[in-house]
C-alpha cells in the first residue's frame, strides 16, 4: 500500500 | 492548518454567504447555474460520507455539515421558492459528460479500490471541473450581478489558497502526499483563469464585471 497523508482537508 | 487552509476554507465558506444574499436580497436566483449548484452537492455528498466513518476534528466535521446543507439549501431556493427566476434557457451545459469525466477517472485514480475511496476521488475530479456550467452561463450571458461575480471570485480563490497551502504542507510535511487531489484542485484553479482575468479587470474599472462577447 502506498503512502497517502489523512483526508484532513475538505 | 496552516493559514493558507484556512483562509482557503474561509473563502469557500464566504462565497457561498455571497451566494445565498445574492438569492435572498434580490429574490432571484438569475444569473445562477443549477446545473454546478447540483454538482457541487454531489460532490459533497460523495467526498463527506467519511464523516460516518472518521473523525477529524470539531472544525472538520462542522465544515463538512455546514458545506451540504447549506449547498442543499441554495438548491431548495432555486428549486422551489424562485424557480420561476431561475434562467433555464442559459443553463445548457450538458453535464453528463462532466460526470461521466469525474467517474472514468475515478476509476482509474482512486489511492485503493473501496467505495468511499472511488467516491472521493470521483468527487475531486467532479468539483474540478463543477464550476464549468456557471462559466458558460457567464460566457452566454455576457455580464452578471456584482454579488455573482464575487461569488466565483471567492469559489476560484478557494481552490488557488488550497494549492498554495499543499505546496507548504509539502515542504513542511514530511510524507505529506496527495497527487490525484493536486492534479485535480490544479485543473480546478485553470478553469477560474480567463475569469480572474475579466473580473480583476472589471474591479480596476469599478464596474460590472463584463464578458467580452
Amino acid at each position: 500500500d502506498s503512502i497517502e497523508t489523512e483526508k484532513d482537508e475538505l | 492548518m496552516n493559514l493558507f487552509r484556512l483562509c482557503g476554507d474561509l473563502s469557500h465558506v464566504v462565497s457561498i454567504v455571497l451566494l445565498l444574499l445574492k438569492i435572498r436580497a434580490t429574490r432571484s436566483c438569475v444569473g445562477i447555474s443549477l446545473k454546478t449548484q447540483f454538482l457541487y452537492l454531489v460532490v459533497f455528498v460523495t467526498r463527506y460520507l467519511d464523516l460516518f466513518v472518521t473523525f477529524i476534528s470539531l472544525y472538520n466535521s462542522v465544515m463538512k455539515v455546514a458545506f451540504i446543507s447549506t449547498t442543499a439549501y441554495i438548491l431548495y431556493l432555486m428549486f422551489f421558492k424562485f424557480k420561476h427566476t431561475y434562467d433555464k434557457d442559459h443553463d445548457t451545459f450538458r453535464i453528463q459528460f462532466l460526470i461521466a469525466f469525474a467517474a472514468a477517472l475515478a476509476f482509474v485514480t482512486p489511492h485503493r479500490y473501496s467505495l468511499l475511496e472511488v467516491l472521493w476521488t470521483f468527487s475531486l475530479w467532479l468539483e474540478s471541473v463543477a464550476i464549468l456550467p456557471q462559466l458558460y452561463m457567464l460566457q452566454t450571458t455576457g455580464e452578471c450581478e456584482n454579488l455573482t461575480s464575487h461569488y466565483i471570485f471567492a469559489l476560484g480563490l478557494y481552490r488557488a489558497l488550497y494549492a498554495v497551502n499543499w505546496v507548504y504542507r509539502y515542504s513542511t510535511e514530511p510524507g505529506y502526499w496527495q497527487p490525484v487531489t493536486w492534479i485535480a484542485g490544479i485543473l480546478q484553479t485553470a478553469l477560474y483563469g480567463d475569469f480572474f482575468y475579466y473580473y480583476v479587470a472589471s474591479r480596476r474599472r469599478g464596474k460590472r464585471l463584463k464578458l467580452p462577447t
